[in-house]
């Protein structure tokens, strides 16, 4: 039900090109010099994981240079699939906590390739386990509801950091 | 993993996460 | 008649309270959403830059040290770091090497007490959010749940009073029935409303956003009609020109910095009802009306937190 009465209105001395205008009709010196702010939306964009032309087993050779330079594990690879890494990184947070909760943070790291010498390197996160043994309760899949991406987060930049530097 | 090109040292991760029944782009701007 | 819509007034508040109370803030969230989190160890300057690309005027704060989130980045945080430059012009060397996870320190040094932003389960009624943003002053509040192996804090969304209100103007079609003129509800702020005029330095202005716990300046002319709003957010523009440290500048050339896809200042009068204020907010990006007489003469403001306070707790 429109309201006819409404007085709702928008200032129009308020509008950015009318205030400019008064602006420069008022005859303010720094007007001339102050230009609207024109943040580009660049809108970002996005990758899987992050991409390479180098030789498959090169960029194997650096992910494990970089997992061994920021101290995580992995798992010895099996002889039919060497383009999988499975990780575990201790992600100790410095405080202790009484409660026990789990400090081994796992990832899986798998090299795809998309066309001639053209590659991609994925991340996975892999749930948790705890570096003192008693097997954390694996929650499946779709129970798995609340889970901070954080941690899984913070561990891939200082991993694309470490590549992007050795590079 | 989504991630975006390093601009002015800094680098974003991202990663989509169901959260109950809604989907949230989780990102991560963190300087290199 | 007005015995009428007074009754039907009572009772349609009466029944968006109900349906505050039913919903929980899970349920504002869409299905799909992105949240944008920056590391405490990011530059200030860049994080301002993020901001300003993703459209975004706050942000939660993520330490990877301790694996915790950090509170929310919010405009006040740059307005501390204009007015500790503004007190230490000497320090440009440090502003400009400044981390997010040195804010608490500007803070200190400027003698400000930190916004508590408080924080609520995502599955706590709606009402208590609001509750809650009302309590702590803020227009903003994170929803905090807990990750299930690792007890760790998950920061799922940030609460706004403008997407609550705009959830009940798109969902609570008792919002019709609300037709008594706001100059009878008694929730508009007037009466020695902090004001300054087109040729005030931009940096008393700021002063007093941060003395008057407001989130905007209006602009007066000499006869007292609004002219202009210098609002807390316009502050990032300030900065990303780096002409913060030209803090002479009157806040009428500081306005200059504005994007061209401003809104514009939202006025009405007291005779609107909150039907059409509601409406405004359900089709347009607005955080404030400024109430003005027939002439365009400033007599107050009416905030998105008077209109929920008035949802809450009145009638």
């Amino acid at each position: 039900q429109k309201d006819e009465d409404s007085t709702i209105a928008i200032l129009p001395s308020s509008l950015p090109q009318i205030h400019r205008a008064n602006m420069l009709a008022a005859g303010s010196a720094a007007a001339t010099k102050i230009s609207p702010l024109s943040i580009k939306k660049s809108k970002t964009k996005w990758h899987f994981g992050i991409r390479s032309r180098s030789y498959p087993l090169d960029v194997m050779g650096e992910i494990y240079i970089a997992l061994k330079n920021l101290g995580a594990e992995w798992a010895k690879p099996s002889e039919e699939d060497l383009w999988t890494i499975k990780v575990r990184w201790k992600y100790d947070m410095g405080q202790p906590t009484n409660e026990k909760i789990p400090d081994l943070m796992k990832m899986v790291i798998q090299l795809f390739q998309i066309e001639a010498n053209n590659y991609l390197v994925d991340f996975k996160f892999d749930g948790w386990e705890s570096s003192y043994g008693d097997a954390s309760p694996s929650s499946n899949e779709d129970e798995m509801s609340t889970f901070s991406a954080y941690p899984f987060l913070h561990l891939t930049t200082k991993l694309i950091m470490e590549l992007a530097v050795n590079s | 993993l989504a991630t975006s090109s390093i601009k002015h040292n800094t680098l974003c991760v991202a990663s989509i996460v169901r959260y109950k029944r809604k989907y949230v782009t989780q990102m991560l701007y963190a300087p290199l | 008649n007005s015995e009428t819509i007074s009754i039907e007034q009572k009772l349609a508040v009466q029944s968006i309270r109900r349906f505050l109370e039913s919903k929980t803030s899970y349920d504002v969230l869409p299905v799909s959403y992105r949240l944008i989190v920056m590391d405490t160890s990011l530059l200030v300057k860049k994080s301002l830059n993020i901001l300003l690309q993703n459209n975004i005027v706050s942000a939660p704060l993520w330490d990877s040290h301790t694996s915790r989130f950090a509170g929310l980045l919010t405009s006040s945080d740059f307005i501390n770091v204009i007015q500790y430059y503004f007190s230490n012009p000497d320090k440009f060397e440090l502003v400009d090497k400044l981390q997010l996870d040195g804010l608490k320190d500007i803070e200190r040094a400027i003698g400000v007490r930190p916004l508590d932003q408080g924080s609520i389960h995502p599955f706590k009624p709606l009402y208590e959010a609001c509750c809650k943003m009302i309590e702590s002053r803020s227009r903003r509040i994170p929803l905090i749940d807990q990750d299930e192996e690792t007890h760790r804090e998950i920061v799922v969304s940030v609460l706004t009073q403008y997407r609550i209100l705009k959830f009940v103007a798109l969902n609570c079609r008792e919002t019709r029935y609300l037709k008594r003129p706001i100059g009878e509800l008694n929730i508009i702020t007037q009466g020695n409303l902090l004001s300054c005029r087109m040729h005030t330095p931009v940096i008393d202005v700021i002063q007093l956003l941060t003395q008057g716990g407001v989130s905007s300046v209006p602009i007066i002319d000499e006869h007292g009609r609004l002219v202009n709003v210098y609002e807390a957010v316009d502050v990032l523009g300030l900065i990303k020109g780096g002409i913060y440290n030209d803090l002479s500048l009157s806040v009428g050339e500081a306005l200059m910095r504005r994007s061209d896809d401003f809104e514009g200042v939202y006025t009405c009068t007291k005779n609107d009802k909150l039907v059409t204020i509601m409406d405004t907010i359900r089709k347009s990006r607005v955080h404030r009306f400024f109430v003005v007489d027939e002439e365009g003469l400033l007599i107050g403001v009416l905030t998105l937190s008077d209109i929920l306070k008035y949802i809450l707790f009145e009638e």
